[in-house]
Formats: C-alpha cells, structure tokens, sequence
C-alpha cells in the first residue's frame, strides 16, 4: 500500500563531543504502510530511549532541523507531556501522530506538514508536528486542531504553536506562542 | 496527483496483517 509521501526517520543522540548535525542520523525511509510497520517493529519504543534523544519523522528530503531552507518560515505545534505521564501513554502519543503523517490525516493541510519530533528530556518529554508556515492562520490552526483532536488531547491540555525564527533565538521554553489552543 | 489518505483503523489492520 503506496504512501503519498516518502518518509524518513531520523534520530538524534546528544553527544557533546560532537557537533549537533553530527549527532543526527538517518536511520531509513518507507514509501508503503509495509515499509512503515517494518520500520516501527524495528526500533525502540520511544520510551526506552534515554535522555536527550529525539526521533523524527520528517518528509523525504527535509532535514528536522530549523536550518532546513525548508523550514525556515515554518513552526511546530508542541505539546508537552509531564514526567507523571507513564511510558505507555508517551509511545501511543507518538504513534498516533505517525500514523497521522503517513496516513495525510490533515486532509487539505497535509501538505503544509512537514514531519513531527519527539524528545526525550529529563525535564519533560515534547512530541510536536512541524509545519511549513508558521505564519499561516487558517492551516496552523486547523493543523493543530487537528492534532489535538487526534491525538485525544484533553481539551484543558494547552498545546502552542511557535515559530522557528523564534525558538532560534530564545531557549524552547521561552520561545513565544503565536497561537495558543 | 491522487490523494492517498488512510484512516487510523486501516494502517492498524495492516500492522497486525501476516
């Protein structure tokens, strides 16, 4: 079963030896539901992973980074889980939102997406999706109601949008939401 | 192009398909 798009999945160990792009690796790309499920039985539960590691799932041919030309005006939706969430709830988070990318679950928007990140932090682990625009009202917002809905968020969970010309320059956590729902 | 579009159930199924 052919996916729409082409997919990668990347994954990042901090190391701090290393230059940050260095500590970034490709780890494979799937193009049909088969290649995807392959890939997922495949790799650790994002739970198992240790502190500071992210993965990614990102469009073939961006890179999860915000110096991505690609990326550049674009944004996230992030949502941010408290460390009393159990481990189970953190994996089923991040599968949803997988099968929200490969599945184009965004509908008209899907092409304004461009992948989706999960970090594992000692302080508080963060999924967020990415998107093209981050200026872009209607399809941020739809986006990210979407992503909400989807997920089955509590609606009393606040998600935020940002811009990555934002969290360039600010530490994540202070970077300002440009909406908020 | 042609949308292709999979539903949550869907991409399930083929999970848990042989």
């Amino acid at each position: 079963h052919p996916l729409l798009n082409r997919w990668a999945l990347w994954f990042f160990k901090n190391d701090r030896s290393w230059a940050w792009e260095d500590n970034l690796h490709l780890v494979t790309k799937s193009d049909t539901v088969e290649d995807f499920w392959a890939m997922y039985s495949h790799i650790q539960l994002a739970s198992k992973l240790s502190s500071s590691c992210d993965y990614a799932l990102f469009k073939d041919g961006i890179e999860p980074m915000r110096e991505d030309s690609r990326n550049k005006r674009g944004g996230r939706w992030l949502v941010s889980l408290a460390k009393q969430q159990c481990h189970s709830e953190l994996d089923r988070l991040w599968l949803e939102t997988l099968l929200r990318l490969i599945g184009e679950s965004f509908k008209e928007h899907s092409r304004k997406v461009r992948g989706a990140a999960i970090n594992i932090r000692a302080k508080g682990d963060k999924t967020a999706i990415w998107t093209r625009a981050a200026e872009n009202q209607e399809g941020v917002l739809h986006t990210g109601r979407v992503y909400k809905e989807r997920l089955g968020l509590s609606t009393k969970m606040v998600t935020g949008s940002q811009a990555h010309a934002d969290t360039a320059t600010k530490s994540n956590s202070l970077a300002k939401n440009k909406f908020v729902m | 192009g042609t949308r292709i579009i999979y539903d949550r159930k869907f991409l399930m199924e083929c999970r848990n398909s042989p």
